[in-house]
């Protein structure tokens, strides 16, 4: 019953917290029960939802330390639905301590075993990286959702990690697929968006979502209000796209 | 007399490649024997100079599996002052091979110590993140230029890298110091640029370069067509801005 969807590109700046971020509060606001977690250490994820240091009380860090279970490293957010688990890896020698255990695999796996049957939808945030943690992330994953934004480096990260899915398929998780490619900061009629789509379509057509989500200031306006965008300012064109993704997601599940 | 620069911030998709390789390209146009060293296994730097894996003879990749001395991992580029060594880490054992030899902080530091004589810049540019082969390329470095694009998440990435920078300075290089933060992407009349630029002037305005980096889409255009955009189109604001921030660096170890 739980969908486990990881939001990975090794390239940065691609839209993956965003994404990660609003597409959780997009299922929750749907009534699905969400759980966000956020593997990167940098913790993006818990800057756009206001998690403050001082609200967090134990994160994916101590999970993987083996000091807290998962469930004691779950928060509520201002979503009914919606819980959110934090990196919290937040000095020089978690992040080193952390990325050493990550190197076994199934770490994080075997950390959301225990909650499965509370959530109908499990959102990862990856870093921008492809081994570590995020083997961590895919081996635990049903499916992989790849945010891009249109310029060459991004499409060659997906070709990077369509064959590294394929390495996760064969040591780890035979079941994974390739939940979809959503194109993200969507600007028309630039040339880079227009060479862009056309080599996705060339590519990668049948993996791509019907909705895309538009470049809009508000998205990074709402970090420094600690706020998703989809509540900072619910009627803009970013959050109502991705409510759409949600739903697109939503319903492709319902079909089967 | 060689400056060692590393480009560098934790988040990611702030324009650190794109800074990398146009500084290192302008260093060049005005004379100055500059090598790029690209760090990062994603190997964004290469695609942006148009070397494609076949055009490639050995990379850090082979430096720091000690297969290739330095030497034979510079490649020449189309131009006169700038040589080139790519990441090469084109595998995932070799990613994995490579963070782990990258332990060792000392490796590139020691590798670079052969070519001190015959450069007047060399330009590291960096992974999004700060342990591993980030450490190497701040324990090799003079000096750290961060390029920050307006948002909150940049913003809290330079606190971590002034608080990580301090980290090095203790247990590895201490005379390392901060060339500055660069403005990248920059788009003025937005409320995130408003209160970005506020908040950069106060807590951090003597390092600021008086130089900014503007949007402009001919820098995501130019990597489809593997020229720095410098090359590509050398009269849009986009490249006078790289010209410029060149010459600011040039001009202030002039003083000196
Ligand atoms: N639709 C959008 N419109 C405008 N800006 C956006 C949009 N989506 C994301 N951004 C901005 O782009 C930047 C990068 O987004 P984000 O941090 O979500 O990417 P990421 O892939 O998670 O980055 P990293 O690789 O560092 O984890 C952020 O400043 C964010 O506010
Ligand atoms: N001045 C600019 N105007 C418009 N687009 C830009 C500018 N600088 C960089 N970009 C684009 O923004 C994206 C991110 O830039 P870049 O890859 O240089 O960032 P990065 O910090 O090196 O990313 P990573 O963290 O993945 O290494 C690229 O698609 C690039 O083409
Ligand atoms: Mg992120
Ligand atoms: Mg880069």
């Amino acid at each position: 019953r739980c969908k486990i969807i990881s939001i990975c590109l090794p390239k940065g700046g691609v839209g993956k917290t965003t994404t990660a971020v609003n597409l959780a509060a997009s299922l929750a606001v749907a009534e699905k029960k969400t759980l966000l977690v956020d593997t990167d250490p940098f913790g993006a994820s818990a800057m756009s939802l206001g998690f403050t240091p001082e609200r967090i009380k134990a994160g994916i860090s101590e999970v993987f330390n083996f000091t807290h279970s998962l469930d004691h490293a779950i928060h509520k957010t201002e979503l009914e639905y919606l819980d959110f688990v934090p990196s919290n890896v937040n000095s020089i020698q978690r992040d080193d301590r952390f990325s050493k255990i990550a190197e076994n695999r199934v770490v994080l796996k075997n950390a959301l075993r225990g909650v499965h049957e509370v959530y109908d939808y499990i959102i990862i945030d990856c870093p921008p990286l492809m081994r570590g943690i995020v083997q961590n992330a895919l081996t635990a994953s049903t499916s992989v959702l790849m945010p891009v934004r249109c310029g060459h480096f991004a499409l060659e990260a997906i070709a990077k990690l369509f064959k590294y899915v394929d390495y996760i398929k064969e040591i780890a998780n035979p079941s994974l697929f390739i939940e979809g490619i959503v194109m993200t900061m969507y600007e028309a009629n630039t040339k880079v968006t227009e060479i862009s789509e056309r080599e996705l379509k060339l590519r990668y057509n049948k993996y791509l979502f019907k909705t895309t989500i538009p470049r809009n200031h508000m998205v990074t306006e709402s970090t420094f209000y600690g706020k998703p965008v989809i509540l900072y300012n619910v009627n803009s064109n970013v959050s109502m796209a991705y409510l759409e993704l949600a739903y697109e997601i939503i319903n492709k599940y319902r079909e089967e």
